[in-house]
């Protein structure tokens, strides 16, 4: 899990049967007592694996949103709660968001999207890379720096400063920053659940496809070492942006996945209140 | 597939803000470590480990 704080911005992201919503209510007060206001709110989520085990409010997207509008000021009154479908029914993609001024107006600025990556069905050898060895002596950092650099991690952005983590017995979690960027890694290895996820963000002014359509551009980069990392069966891919250019973001995400052998199922876009875009697509492994 | 097993997929909260004067433009950053321990106590998770730089935090957290 991470946790990142901007001046003027935060993000939490959670797993396991955390309740990340009951955040928000001292957030707010917080953040008051700092003077500033909140201004938009969005939450996002995959396909729980274990929807059972969530407690309140996470039992169900359903309670999540009333939980979500209740402790929203009213301000924040351009909302909206959608589920975007796929055809691989483990990857859903749950979106909230709220914000106080006319969807009109974007947020964050209209170059930056943030793309998050769902994988399940992890590549054996690669998933045991996140296992602690028993005994091993190591602190939670120091080990964490090793599945790091076993399993390729520090080679998915050479730029970034990474801090590390590795649980007991196994899992692992890092945080690279760069500049004002962040990007994100959580690792659930177990086999038959195992999970990744990898976060980060981008702008468009960054890099852009090489005229001759190859792998130059630094994005397309990023995606597939972070992918290849984990070599899952089952990817999504959900692309956030503010920008007109939406349509060319996921048209290079499904050109970064290809040649890693994943086939892209479905793709869905929709529009939200703060958030602008959201792009959801999904793609298997040709070998499953 | 597992009966139960420790979920993967993550939930993920982004809030936007908005004042008049943060100090030196550092905001929420302001926050002292113990109010941000106090909000986490409510997620059920705590800090492990940060790093920070001239734009913002990260922390990685428990769970």
């Amino acid at each position: 899990s991470s946790l990142f704080v901007y001046p003027t911005k935060i993000i939490i992201k959670t797993c396991g049967t955390t309740q990340l919503l009951k955040s928000i209510p001292p957030l707010l007060h917080h953040a008051l007592n700092l003077g500033l206001t909140i201004s938009s709110c969005r939450y996002t989520r995959g396909n729980f694996i274990f929807p059972l085990s969530q407690p309140f409010p996470h039992t169900s997207f359903h309670e999540e949103v009333v939980y979500l509008e209740d402790s929203l000021p009213n301000h924040l009154c351009y909302r909206k709660a959608s589920v975007m479908p796929s055809n691989i029914t483990a990857h859903v993609w749950h979106v909230f968001s709220a914000c106080d001024q006319t969807p009109l107006v974007h947020f964050p600025p209209s170059d930056l999207y943030t793309v998050e990556i769902c994988m399940t069905e992890l590549d054996r050898t690669q998933a045991r890379k996140f296992f602690r060895r028993p005994g091993d002596g190591k602190t939670g950092d120091a080990a964490g720096k090793e599945m790091t650099e076993i399993a390729g991690i520090h080679k998915i952005n050479p730029n970034a400063l990474i801090c590390d983590f590795a649980f007991d017995p196994c899992g692992y979690s890092m945080n690279g920053i760069d500049g004002d960027r962040y990007s994100t890694i959580h690792v659930t290895p177990e086999d038959g659940y195992s999970y990744a996820s990898f976060e980060c963000v981008g702008s468009i002014y960054d890099d852009e496809d090489d005229e001759d359509g190859g792998d130059g551009d630094d994005f397309i980069r990023m995606l597939r070492r972070a992918v290849q990392v984990f070599r899952p069966g089952k990817v999504s891919v959900s692309v956030t942006t503010a920008t007109t250019a939406s349509h060319r973001l996921w048209a290079r995400v499904a050109g970064a996945m290809e040649p890693l052998g994943l086939k892209c199922r479905s793709c869905m876009a929709d529009e939200f209140p703060a958030a602008g875009s959201v792009v959801f697509q999904t793609f298997t492994a040709r070998r499953k | 597939m597992a009966v139960s097993g420790f979920e993967g997929f993550e939930k993920r909260l982004e809030l936007h803000f908005s004042g008049d004067d943060p100090v030196f433009n550092m905001g929420l950053r302001q926050l002292p470590f113990d109010s941000l321990e106090q909000i986490l106590h409510e997620v059920q998770c705590s800090v492990v480990s940060a790093v920070g730089n001239h734009y913002f935090d990260a922390y990685v957290l428990s769970e």
